[in-house]
């Protein structure tokens, strides 16, 4: 399957929040998922690692306005699920190059990344699908992550109309 | 924008590659993906955290029958990029939930995780977008995972047939 892609989505509205040092036993990201699900604290970009000695992060991205509530219901829950704390970073964009039939193509993920490399734009966060390669930058580099991912795949500026991510 | 949940999907057929301790600056991922890329090694899901003094992990799935090769390629780049290791885990599934318009519920991962703690499965990776929340779990809780999954959305067995990630 070739890989098709359509485009590149940027998203600026969002803040990062990372949940640190949680241990890893079943239970813990369903309590915190249900605590800002319950506060209807909207929830886009989840993204969690292997856990290294029992514990691990969970980091998701957020609409700005809404990590002050995030931040009040999850510090709280920190006691009862056992976590080390939490960092909010509002100052991030997510960058997505969209399309279909990526899994099979493993220049994808290689060449969006060496784009980003060769324009000196450092990648926080990465999640991956078969449509979709996300990477989370920070806000200030969103525009130059943006050109410099057009430009390795030949996009138009105006390949992006309405992408979603 | 309703959630639109449409079934569960799952695969057996990959292992989870893990990168430990990678220096979080420009070009490190680029270079990983890149050697990889150019050994035609299939990289599926790729999850990327928060770095922590300056360090941080990247996993990824790929083909079991890919694992010798990629170990044979990252160890001796570990030098060049000064990461601190390689552990592969050939013993993982991934499940999603698939579907549409999940970013704008915030919920629904939180069901999600709810149902797999209930049946005591443990999380070992997570990676969403806004139409598909993917969990790493032990292989040998792959069909508690789907059958716990499936009670709480209330999905028949038959949802599934030829869903992809
Ligand atoms: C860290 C968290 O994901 C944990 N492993 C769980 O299952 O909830
Ligand atoms: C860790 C890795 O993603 C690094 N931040 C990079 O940009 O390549």
């Amino acid at each position: 399957e070739d890989a098709i892609i359509s485009g590149v989505a940027h998203d600026t509205s969002e803040a990062k929040l990372t949940i640190l040092g949680l241990p890893d036993r079943p239970g813990v990201a369903a309590r915190v998922f249900t605590e800002l699900a319950d506060a209807n604290v909207n929830v886009d970009m989840i993204v969690q690692n292997v856990s290294a000695d029992g514990r691990t992060d969970i980091s998701f991205t957020l609409p700005r306005g809404d990590t002050a509530k995030a931040q009040a219901i999850l510090e709280p829950l920190l006691d009862d699920v056992d976590g080390a704390g939490v960092l909010v970073d509002p100052d991030v964009a997510k960058v997505s190059l969209v399309g279909a039939g990526m899994k099979t193509n493993p220049g994808i993920a290689a060449k969006m990344f060496s784009a980003l490399s060769a324009a000196d734009v450092n990648i926080e966060m990465i999640s991956t699908s078969t449509i979709r390669v996300s990477v989370v930058v920070a806000k200030d580099d969103v525009e130059t992550a943006v050109q410099a991912v057009h430009a390795v795949f030949g996009l138009g500026d105006d390949a992006d109309e309405g992408r979603s991510h």
